[in-house]
């Protein structure tokens, strides 16, 4: 048994698109694909009726997947291996593997949205696996607590769901997780996003969105920010584990006790400063 | 404990008024990040004291022999999206890693340059292992980005003592006078 195992994962040659994961010593395969849900507009009325907005989501209709297939640059080098991969011409990401480092990266840029219709976009990244989740996922409570999330079910009440896509979303702090009886694949946010889990297998989460027509909810104007004069550009990362969901990984750390500690190593994450040499040599500066 | 009462304001203002993305008018959620931006900035003053007291906590200046108050040191709080007016038009610059956690982490620095070979030592005067890596080029593009920088020059640091740190000497340099000891990287 290889201790200390490649992380790994598989770009498809002709598509641009990612196909499989390798991490722990576990390999599966691994979609990842972005897409959009359109905003309901309504006249806010009754609820029925109620725009997606600020303070609430309601797509309206299946999402679009933004494209099949993606041009692509691969870097590699002692310190680092990327895949610069380019979607659209508002949609990129680069996916990354640090030497010695048993999590891959995806490192997404969304906008500025383009603004084609009256609905809006909110943008998804949705990770696809064959692990056999049983509706079943798990988010963080505030970045403590884990808490268990079934799909279309309350703990408290007998749920009839209005909303079966927004109705299943959940606020994610830190992390949003599935399993099943062998695998555990977990995503760590870099910030606090809205997720769910809708299929087995697959983890979604929002990373950007346009809203165009006001929730009338008090705030009194459509969520659509600009920045320079264009809509506004996000940039973050989601950290993606796999390993094993009964048994300590080949690493000899259980797959919950690395999400932990990667966890913290993201949001306490070391400072970086930077300062002058005084134009001084390096023995001269010691 | 003045410097941070611009952050905890800013803090109080935006947790009071639920900052949360959107919920609020477009000219408040600029003004948000005014104060909250203007509340980090005056943070730095603390944060460099506060680190030049553990980095060189009796630093004499090399040159002209009496007290060093602080190392200015600063941050690239643009380095999300490539950007560093220090890291850009410094050949040579002092790069210091902090570790708040109280367990030795190790982490990857990335920082944007426009030049494409650089060699760091760590604190022993090692050589450590670098790359450069070239910017996504739909990130060179993005409105309201004013950055010379196409490359990012990334290295690990390794180890970095529980609420400690490291430093790490970098130096740009022309391809003929590549300095001794600089370890081939595995392609």
């Amino acid at each position: 048994i290889d201790e200390s195992p490649n992380t790994e994962f598989d770009i498809d040659p002709d598509t641009g698109m990612i196909t499989e994961i390798s991490i722990n010593g576990h390999s599966i395969n691994f979609t990842q694909d972005f897409l959009y849900y359109q905003g309901y507009v309504g006249d806010n009325e009754k609820f029925i009726n109620r725009s997606s907005g600020a303070y609430i989501f309601r797509p309206y209709g299946d999402p679009f997947k933004v494209a099949t297939k993606a041009s692509f640059k691969v870097t590699r080098g002692p310190v680092v291996t990327e895949v610069h991969q380019t979607f659209n011409d508002w949609i990129s990401q680069v996916i990354r593997v640090y030497e010695e480092e048993n999590v891959i990266e995806f490192n997404w840029l969304v906008g500025p949205i383009p603004i084609d219709d009256v609905h809006g976009k909110e943008i998804i990244t949705r990770y696809k696996t064959s692990i056999k989740s049983n509706a079943t996922f798990y988010t963080d409570s505030n970045g403590r607590e884990t808490l268990t999330r079934i799909r279309n079910f309350r703990p408290t009440w007998n749920l009839k769901l209005e909303e079966p896509v927004s109705g299943n979303y959940y606020p994610v702090t830190t992390k949003i997780a599935i399993k099943d009886d062998d695998l555990e694949l977990a995503v760590l946010t870099d910030r606090a996003q809205g997720g769910s889990s809708l299929k087995d297998g697959e983890i979604e989460l929002m990373i950007h969105r346009n809203c165009l027509h006001d929730d009338a909810f008090g705030v009194g104007e459509a969520l659509n920010e600009t920045a320079f004069g264009k809509g506004l550009v996000a940039r973050g990362s989601h950290y993606v584990i796999l390993g094993s969901s009964k048994d300590s990984n080949p690493n000899g750390y259980t797959t919950a006790s690395q999400v932990h500690d990667q966890i913290q190593q993201k949001l306490l994450s070391a400072w970086t400063f930077v300062s002058g040499t005084e134009n001084l040599s390096f023995d001269q500066y010691k | 404990r003045v410097d941070l009462n611009a952050l905890r304001e800013a803090m109080g203002v935006m947790q009071h008024h639920d900052a949360i993305t959107g919920t609020e008018k477009q000219h408040v959620a600029n003004d948000y990040a005014r104060i909250l931006s203007n509340g980090i900035k005056e943070c730095e003053w603390i944060t460099a004291t506060a680190l030049s007291k553990i980095v060189a906590p009796n630093m004499r200046s090399y040159l002209r022999d009496e007290p060093v108050p602080t190392i200015p040191f600063t941050t690239c709080p643009l380095a999300n999206i490539s950007q560093c007016a220090f890291t850009e038009t410094n050949n040579d610059f002092v790069i210091t890693v902090y570790n708040p956690l109280s367990r030795p982490v190790s982490k990857h620095v990335r920082v944007p340059v426009v030049g494409n070979k650089y060699t760091i030592k760590d604190p022993q005067g090692a050589t450590v292992v670098t790359q450069i890596v070239p910017v996504p080029a739909s990130l060179l593009r993005i409105p309201g980005r004013k950055s010379l920088a196409e490359n990012e020059l990334v290295f690990k640091a390794v180890d970095i003592p529980a609420l400690g740190f490291k430093s790490y000497f970098i130096q740009k340099y022309e391809s003929n006078d590549i300095p001794k000891g600089i370890p081939k990287g595995r392609s």
